[in-house]
């Protein structure tokens, strides 16, 4: 998550995420924006917090096998540029798309489970926590 | 030829580059659709 | 951006390295194509897990599923999904001597990879830009060879106790007194591999209480002999000294953790040249360094030894340094002396020490004679002991080769990574496609090329190396940059600033 252009890449993922899905011809735009945050969300639970190990062999003697990637990003040490990065997206867009959908309730309770899905693992406390 | 090795479908089946050109070629024509209708 | 020399005072010769960040814009495409190619990995992992695709991989049967998994799933995601598209680039059978030129075994495959088949013809005389030959004494004729032959009538091929025990030949002998000769120190000792050479004597060398720094982009067995030792490791940024400075400080000021004792001792791990990144080791403010700081100094000279240098005395010899200032002088035999197996040098209590305590001579056998056989007769040919003066030729001429051929191809607009003095050349491909792309466009100019990608390189550094070699003509060189223009126009890599 240091290396060059990782971050703009995944910004530009986010965009193309809502692109597509305003292409979409019969959602509107609260919905997109909703789908945004919620699918960006859960592909970022899923390959941050859920999936452990690393998709090729290491030499550390399979030490990472039981971290998950956020776990093992920066060796660990916390409040890192990365860190703070991936904290603060999902933030961002939660406010925007809870700008976007006009405050609506249902949208509201739905995007704020979302956001905490990913923003509870990302705690230092819960570092290694299972 | 370049279009393949950029977006690494060279390295892909052909099945699996009909998938992702057809996913690719349906976006785009949604895209083309919905901004008419906006537009 | 060229790293610039900070304390040129300490050179005896200009020292000028590149490393072109890769543009953000290729970077970027880098990820689409490694995000696609998981995205499509997942999706193969579907099928396959639901019986819609059939599965190659070696898998437990059902009645084992309760037991703890044999195959590690997701640690092999990678392997399954991404390199086995292109795996037909590497481990590929030859049927000659890996000299300038071989024989590459033709070989074909009905199902993406899973399995080869031989097709029974053979590539004759491919261009071998692969291997590691420096002084291109990879041969099945002349002087080495008949010696080896000679020493295979005399002694056998294997050696079958260890060192310790009934392998201790008079060849051994000979050959370790030939290589701390060589290496201009008091005395060295030879081990039949080289990895092994590092990950079973450094954990002889350092243990719990010892720091070990190490570079960042250090070869595995370093990796693992630092890790089997036991001692704390920091990793310094490649090849800075800055980087490297700040750790010795923060070890000394600070001592061990927790306790604050002093350290027992410092080891800092470098090698002469960094095979992947094309790289020389900064020896002069490493060793200015260590005398500042009081620490130790291991020198893998594994590529460096017999490639660097007037007399071929590796990067000590190239920056006309004292070999005694490096504490542990190690290297390899398998890439500028044909043969295979790796030596320690340094003062004698020292390697009296390793002899006593050292995994390899108590363990393992003995170096097989006729590879020291090879040793000797090539290193004495280096050394110009042999009556002749093939060895200076050959090394005036891999030092040429090397400069012409990086000038060339830097000329011709390739991105080149580091030493203008070094054989090894990487070029830079960036995305996952190319690798695989430029590895076949190569075989089929009949050039055999090492291709290169994540994770044994940053993920937005894929390349492809080019070792260059003595036994190289300079039509050689031509035939291979012309084709590698061609190849490179016809993927469009990018082009350097």
């Amino acid at each position: 998550m240091n290396s060059r252009g990782i971050w703009l890449s995944y910004l530009l993922g986010i965009g193309l995420l809502h692109v597509i899905l305003l292409s979409i011809p019969f959602a509107s735009v609260p919905v997109v924006w909703t789908l945004t945050n919620v699918i960006h969300n859960l592909c970022m639970y899923l390959l941050l917090h859920l999936v452990k190990g690393t998709p090729f062999e290491t030499p550390d003697q399979s030490k990472a096998r039981f971290c998950t990637y956020w776990e093992q990003m920066d060796y660990g040490v916390q409040f890192t540029a990365s860190r703070k990065f991936l904290t603060i997206t999902p933030i961002v867009l939660y406010i925007l798309t809870s700008f976007y959908t006009k405050y609506d309730q249902d949208h509201f309770v739905v995007n704020t489970v979302s956001l905490m899905t990913v923003l509870i693992p990302k705690l230092p406390q819960l570092h290694g926590v299972r | 030829y370049q279009y393949i090795l950029v977006t690494a479908l060279y390295m892909l089946k052909p099945w699996e580059r009909t998938i992702f050109n057809s996913i690719l070629i349906s976006v785009a024509g949604m895209a083309v659709y919905t901004g008419y209708v906006f537009m | 951006k060229n790293n610039y020399v900070h304390n040129a005072s300490l050179y005896n010769k200009p020292f000028v390295e590149q490393f072109e960040e890769t543009p953000l814009f290729v970077a970027v495409l880098t990820y689409v194509g490694y995000g696609i190619l998981t995205i499509f990995g997942y999706l193969r992992d579907f099928l396959r897990n639901w019986g819609i695709e059939k599965c190659h991989l070696a898998r437990e049967r059902d009645e084992q599923k309760d037991f703890v998994p044999l195959y590690q799933d997701f640690e092999n995601f990678y392997t399954r999904n991404l390199y086995m598209r292109i795996r037909d680039n590497w481990n590929r059978p030859i049927c000659s001597v890996p000299g300038a030129k071989m024989d590459l075994v033709e070989r074909t495959s009905k199902d993406y990879n899973w399995t080869f088949e031989h097709t029974g013809k053979v590539v004759k005389d491919v261009i071998n830009m692969g291997s590691y030959n420096y002084l291109g004494f990879a041969e099945n004729t002349g002087r080495c060879a008949d010696s080896a032959t000679g020493s295979t009538h005399k002694y056998g091929v294997g050696v079958g106790s260890t060192r310790s025990e009934m392998g201790n030949l008079d060849i051994h002998e000979e050959l370790e007194q030939l290589v701390a000769r060589f290496l201009g120190v008091e005395s060295s000792m030879a081990f039949g591999m080289g990895f092994a050479t590092n990950s079973m004597n450094i954990p002889a060398l350092a243990g719990k209480g010892c720091l070990i720094l190490s570079d960042e982009l250090n070869h595995a067995s370093l990796v693992l002999g630092a890790r089997l030792s036991g001692a704390t490791i920091r990793v310094f940024k490649h090849n800075n000294m800055v980087s490297l400075e700040k750790l010795l400080r923060d070890a000394i000021v600070h001592g061990q953790p927790r306790t604050h004792r002093p350290w027992k001792k410092i080891l800092i791990l470098v090698e002469g040249i960094y095979s992947m990144e094309g790289s020389i080791v900064r020896l002069p403010e490493v060793i200015a360094l260590k005398k500042h700081y009081k620490a130790y100094l291991y020198l893998d000279e594994a590529h460096s030894i017999g490639a660097l240098g007037p007399r071929g005395g590796g990067v000590v010899d190239y920056f006309g340094l004292d070999p005694k200032d490096v504490d542990i002088m190690m290297g390899t035999f398998t890439k500028s002396f044909g043969a295979a197996g790796g030596y320690i040098g340094g003062k004698r209590e020292l390697i009296d020490y390793l002899r006593s305590h050292s995994h390899s001579s108590i363990y393992a056998t003995a170096m097989s004679p006729p590879v020291s056989q090879q040793i000797i007769t090539s290193m004495k040919i280096i050394m110009g002991e042999d009556d002749t003066t093939l060895g200076a030729e050959r090394l005036k001429q891999l030092s040429e080769n090397t400069v012409y051929f990086r000038r060339k191809l830097r000329e011709m607009g390739f991105i080149i990574y580091g030493n203008d003095d070094s054989p090894v050349v990487p070029m830079m491909l960036y995305m996952p496609a190319k690798i695989g792309a430029f590895g076949r466009e190569m075989v089929k100019r009949n050039i055999g090329t090492v291709v290169v990608g994540f994770p044994a390189t940053p993920i937005i550094e894929s390349r492809a190396r080019f070792c260059v070699s003595a036994a190289h003509t300079r039509d050689m060189l031509d035939t291979v940059s012309h084709r590698s223009e061609t190849c490179w126009k016809k993927e469009k890599i990018k082009e350097g600033k």
